[in-house]
């Protein structure tokens, strides 16, 4: 069983094969992958409803940190996500302003100090796999500490 | 490198990788054994950062990320054959897929007990960690980053910590988060918002909803103490959720149909839970109580 509105299909059939489970060095004693575990999502217990104080003490050790989402996800909607940044309180570093990439306006985003909020336009909750192109760019410019 | 571990052909793939990949366990607590994959970067190994990349659910596997967004290679439809990922982040930086918590994908413990929590799952991940770079020394000189997506936004920061304060030795610089789950009170409030932009939800449900959730300029839609908003942001949270919508992207079919995974459907109620006690008692999917009419 896998969340809704996606297809692993492929993926679950190719990391089944017995020869590509042999490639991978899986036990051949272990059941077959599948993309989310019941065992573990019926099991699980949240301990943080937020983290807020972890991302305070993260940010005061001088660690970068970026926020980034998929504008047109319901799971986790940017506006919860840039609403987070901005209640970490700390001050904004640049304005709100748009990014660019392949000459299109690829989303918006916003610095605090050493923590970005970047959204991708028209993404959804996998930005990588729906916006391939801009999410690339987001994480080169990321990893440098480069420009948006 | 870990030799034992390393991948030198794979079935389904028509093309020569000019990177090197290992795939095996690291050690998590006692007993319970993380799969982990890992590719170099198809640039500069010794120089470019190294990342990891943690899908979340809580309960659903990193793999989706090597195979279905940012790694090198991906599944073609067939199930059988695979396809270069122009766009793969590992053209610039070493990534590592670790399967997480045990349970996940191909990560197993042997007591097959699977009972676990954010600590624990942080712990679990931090020895991996350490279990990886014993397995690649070299690779502790490289900068690295941790990236996590979904509930991942629970997990980033909370092995992130860990690998600050911690004792190993790692060149840490940053951690990432994408479409996370960062508060829960966050993200049910602004999903109403969301919504309604969006034009998600008529004039009479959005007018109710601030008669009855929202006074003197501000609105709760989190943890009201009113039955009324509660049933009324049940009845928002049941459009975005339960309507055949594509939860993932609105703009998006709604791929392999409503099948539903219990672990994504606690996080969701986990996410409701400001609804009250009475919405344990309601079947996620049973959508909108009778008594509502939708507009």
């Amino acid at each position: 069983e896998v969340p809704p509105c996606i297809n692993s299909t492929a993926q679950m059939n190719w990391l089944n094969r017995g020869d590509v489970r042999k490639a991978l060095h899986i036990p051949a004693t272990l059941p077959p992958w599948d993309l989310c575990s019941d065992d573990v999502g019926e099991q699980y217990t949240t301990l943080y409803s937020t983290v807020k104080d972890v991302y305070l003490k993260l940010i005061s050790l001088g660690l970068r940190a970026l926020v980034y989402n998929g504008d047109t996800d319901m799971a986790c909607n940017f506006l919860g996500d840039q609403w987070f940044v901005e209640d970490l309180g700390l001050e904004a570093t640049t304005k709100y302003q748009t990014w660019i990439h392949d000459d299109q306006i690829a989303g918006f985003y916003q610095q605090f100090g050493n923590i970005t909020f970047l959204t991708v336009k028209g993404a959804g909750h996998m930005v990588p796999q729906w916006a391939p192109g801009p999410a690339f760019h987001m994480f080169q410019s990321f990893i440098t500490n480069g420009y948006y | 490198q870990y030799a034992p571990d390393e991948v030198t052909n794979l079935p389904g793939m028509k093309f020569k990788p000019n990177y090197r990949q290992w795939s095996g366990y690291l050690q998590a607590r006692q007993g319970k054994f993380l799969h982990y994959w890992f590719v170099t970067s198809q640039r500069d190994p010794v120089k470019d950062p190294l990342v990891l990349w943690l899908n979340g659910g809580p309960g659903c596997s990193s793999l989706d990320g090597f195979l279905s967004e940012n790694g090198p290679f991906h599944v073609n439809d067939n199930g059988a054959s695979l396809y270069e990922n122009a766009f793969s982040w590992n053209k610039i930086a070493n990534v590592l897929y670790v399967e997480s918590p045990a349970g996940v994908g191909f990560s197993y413990s042997d007591d097959k007990k699977y009972a676990t929590d954010d600590d624990q799952v942080a712990d679990d991940n931090y020895k991996a960690l350490q279990s990886f770079f014993a397995k690649f020394p070299n690779f502790t000189q490289n900068e690295f980053f941790i990236f996590g997506e979904s509930y991942g936004g629970i997990y980033a920061p909370t092995l992130s910590l860990r690998v600050a304060t911690g004792a190993a030795k790692i060149n840490f610089k940053g951690f990432a988060v994408g479409n996370g789950l960062s508060s829960f009170a966050l993200n049910d409030q602004s999903l109403i918002y969301f919504g309604y932009y969006h034009g998600l939800f008529g004039e009479d449900l959005w007018r109710d909803l601030n008669i009855n959730c929202c006074e003197k300029g501000s609105c709760n839609f989190y943890n009201s103490s009113s039955d009324a908003c509660k049933t009324l942001v049940i009845v928002a949270f049941g459009i975005v959720y339960n309507s055949g919508l594509n939860e993932y992207a609105l703009y998006l079919d709604c791929e392999g149909g409503r099948r539903s995974h219990r672990g994504y459907e606690r996080t969701m109620i986990h996410l409701f839970k400001n609804c009250g006690k009475h919405m344990h008692t309601l079947k996620f999917s049973d959508g909108a109580p009778s008594s509502v009419s939708l507009g």
